[in-house]
């Protein structure tokens, strides 16, 4: 690899360097011969992934002087006449439509009027780079080369608007991903293993897609909502790949401003009902709800006590979440048990963060969490379980977090969920709980609560 | 339109054929 | 020899007159004057006695403008399908440098010049001045171009083709005729893909064939090879095509030029797979000659 990249890098000084001396003397359609020549080096199939970024970044490089010398000379009003027309004449299809892109950059710079006609023909010429690989790079190429000038407006003007923008960057999302999801389906199954590595180190590229599109100053919640997430999401759970699937949703929330997520909670969860079975759900899920709980949190510092939460009242944040993940491990009948208990454990955290008061929501969560266990008929389930694990941490995170015994007391389904437990792990709670009493010195106030709370901590009596 | 962007108008490729596994 | 005399044809207008590139025997390009069908010849011709004062006996001086087809298997004889003459000098002496104005008035110019791997077809003038021992012949080549009309009727060329249970598509041209500055817009739309395609191009072959009967030579030319696509799509993908044929040495079609030759033009959609194997679709399309204005 290392030697093939290093002739290709060899051929490309040497085209880039004649290139720039053609250039410097004027001669356009020379410095465009050895511009396709040095492109030539991007049709090869020889280079991993990784060599042919290098390759890539390299060209895209030296490319740039092409452009800057044509936004110049066309700036200087020696447009060249028909150039767009004129690369086109070049006989492959890979060096042709790194030109045009680079070609249709100057025409858009230097006159905003053909801005929307031209980053449509580019987005769709470039179907003629069908190779996954190539064409992944390709697509990208053109990504970042319209990185600044998508019109970003919601009125009609002769530039185009922003729906032409998401337009463009949802079409060539579509088509990056059909292109990343076809590679695992190149070569042999032998090599599945290398291939999915080399997915891995791709995937920036699709998701780059997503970052443009939440760059879309003019791209608001309502376009949000009714265009750009849809777009996402349909691609999303048609391509029936778990790798891309699993990375798409995380890139989704990661790069969409939280209000958004909060005003589309329904559509996102849905979606990951429908994810592949080898997807991993509840890490989404759950790093879906540490965002918003984060974001709720953040606000929360900045205001004064008892204001309520940014989390906007009418959004029934909790029941939401709830709704929708009783409906995922419902539809998701294969999800091991520990990462439907995970999923409850990320509710009550999340209902605690966001509703402290509401301590009917995390009893709420255990009950059905206990209802779950019963369906399941589990009892006395072993600490060496996962799901032991989880459940603890569930019952954890309760006791923490009020640090008063007798208000984990009246939660009325944790006792029921702590039976559940085998001996060793219901002894391992009370202990647990025991310290917690200790450690806040909770007052029991009377008899009645006393009863309760040895009771509770019965296991470590009998 | 000007020749040099012009296009045929194509039909679009279903979501299912898109992702379908190449034969 | 005695005395002897240069012969040149001056042609009016010849300032204004566009000229057309004509590829020459030895694969070069000349230029020559052009003119259209219909269009009439005329100009000086000039001869200039080699020495000035001695006088030059002739028999006789004309003008012919010819336009004829070459066989290049048959070298010998030359078909004439434009011939006219013109009587400039009747047989006498020259005694100083003479020019004689002549005028072929809306010659008719039916066919194009065309110079192929079998066969050229050419326009020329020919001064002779008749002598005893040699006649003094001078030929000057003109450029003759047919132009045409928009094809009243231009359909597109859809087509599906394929190979049973092996490779289905469908080629979109958006003519059936093209002028020599047009752009072919066209698509190839998949409906079955069960071969490993590594990548697919359009070449653009012209097809010249010469002779009737037993001997017909064909002579194929690819003029353009054009990779329109890298990589295997699958079912319900599109390819945009778009060929621009400005940057090309084309010709328009001719059919059947006097029953001695033709010149055909077809795009060739070609596949090729992995294991090099190439699968393709020829299909004809027509090229005409647009006036430039």
């Amino acid at each position: 690899q290392e030697k093939l990249l290093g002739d290709a890098l060899q051929i490309v000084r040497g085209q880039a360097f004649s290139m720039k001396r053609c250039l410097d003397k004027g001669r356009l359609m020379d410095a465009l011969k050895c511009a396709s020549a040095m492109l030539s080096e991007l049709r090869t199939s020889l280079l991993s992934p990784k060599c042919y970024y290098e390759l890539y970044m390299a060209i895209t490089d030296e490319l740039r002087h092409l452009e800057l010398y044509l936004v110049d000379e066309f700036q200087k009003d020696n447009k060249v006449a028909d150039l767009y027309e004129l690369v086109q004449y070049a006989g492959n299809v890979v060096p042709r439509l790194y030109l045009l892109i680079t070609v249709g950059l100057v025409y858009i710079k230097t006159n905003s009027a053909l801005k929307k006609s031209i980053l449509k023909d580019l987005v769709e010429m470039c179907r003629g780079v069908q190779h996954p690989l190539r064409g992944l790079f390709l697509r990208n190429f053109l990504l970042q080369c319209t990185r600044n000038i998508l019109p970003d407006t919601l009125e009609e003007g002769n530039e185009g608007t922003v729906y032409d923008s998401i337009d463009f960057v949802l079409t060539n999302f579509a088509e990056m991903n059909k292109l990343w999801v076809r590679m695992q389906h190149q070569g042999h199954s032998s090599e599945k293993v290398r291939r999915e590595k080399e997915r891995e180190e791709l995937k920036i590229l699709v998701g780059t897609n997503l970052v443009h599109l939440s760059q879309l100053e003019s791209a608001n919640l309502e376009v949000y909502q009714r265009l750009i997430l849809p777009g996402i999401l349909e691609q999303v759970v048609s391509c029936r790949d778990s790798i891309a699937q699993e990375y798409l949703m995380e890139c989704i929330i990661q790069v969409f401003p939280d209000e958004f997520h909060l005003k589309t909670l329904d559509v996102f969860l849905k979606s990951c009902a429908q994810l592949q079975p080898g997807v991993n759900v509840k890490n989404i899920i759950i790093s879906l709800i540490d965002r918003l709980a984060a974001y709720n949190q953040r606000h929360d510092k900045g205001k004064e006590e008892g204001a309520d939460s940014v989390i906007p009242t009418d959004l029934q944040l909790f029941d939401i979440f709830n709704t929708q993940i009783a409906n995922v491990v419902q539809i998701r009948g294969e999800m091991p048990l520990e990462d439907v208990v995970s999923l409850q454990v990320a509710l009550v955290s999340l209902a605690q963060k966001v509703y402290p008061t509401r301590i009917d929501y995390v009893d709420q969560v255990l009950g059905t969490t206990d209802k779950i266990m019963e369906r399941l008929n589990m009892t006395s389930i072993a600490c060496t379980l996962p799901v032991n694990q989880e459940l603890s941490r569930l019952l954890r995170l309760c006791i923490d977090f009020y640090n008063n015994i007798l208000v984990v007391l009246e939660l009325n389904n944790f006792s029921k969920l702590m039976q559940r437990f085998d001996y060793t792990s219901r002894k391992a709670m009370s202990l647990y709980m025991a310290m917690n009493v200790l450690e806040n010195e909770t007052q029991i106030p009377d008899a009645e609560s006393v009863d309760a709370v040895l009771s509770v901590l019965s296991p470590l009596i009998k | 339109e000007s020749d040099a962007t012009r296009r045929l108008n194509v039909k679009k490729q279903t979501l299912d054929d898109a992702y379908a596994v190449p034969a | 020899f005695g005395q002897s005399a240069e012969v040149d044809i001056v042609f009016d207008g010849a300032e204004n007159r566009k000229l057309a590139e004509v590829k020459t025997d030895d694969g070069k390009k000349e230029k020559y004057l052009l003119y259209f069908d219909g269009e009439a010849v005329s100009g000086k011709v000039n001869v200039t006695l080699k020495k000035p004062g001695s006088k030059m006996e002739h028999q006789g001086i004309k003008i012919e403008l010819i336009g004829q087809i070459e066989l290049y298997y048959d070298r010998g004889n030359h078909h004439e399908f434009v011939a006219f003459l013109k009587e400039l000098a009747r047989p006498g002496d020259l005694l100083q440098n003479t020019s004689y104005p002549f005028e072929f008035a809306n010659v008719e110019k039916p066919y194009e010049v065309y110079v192929g791997s079998n066969v050229r077809l050419r326009y020329f003038l020919r001064v002779t001045i008749g002598r005893r021992l040699s006649d003094i012949v001078k030929e000057v080549d003109i450029a003759v171009h047919t132009l045409c009309s928009y094809p009243e009727i231009n359909s597109p060329i859809k087509m599906e083709v394929g190979i049973e249970d092996c490779l289905h598509i469908e080629f979109e041209y958006n003519k059936s005729k093209y002028h020599l500055k047009d752009v072919i817009v066209g698509k190839i739309y998949f409906l079955l893909v069960r071969i490993k395609i590594k990548h697919m191009e359009i070449a653009i072959i012209k097809r010249e064939t010469t002779g009737s009967g037993p001997h017909v030579f064909t002579e194929n030319e690819t003029i353009a090879k054009y990779e329109i696509m890298d990589g295997a799509p699958v079912k319900g993908e599109s390819i945009p095509i778009r060929v621009f044929l400005a940057g090309y040495d084309l010709t328009p079609t001719m059919r059947d030029i006097n029953k001695k030759f033709s010149v055909r033009y077809f795009l060739n959609l070609v596949l090729m797979d992995t294991e090099d194997r190439r699968y393709f679709k020829q299909q004809e399309i027509i090229l005409w000659r647009k006036s430039d204005k």
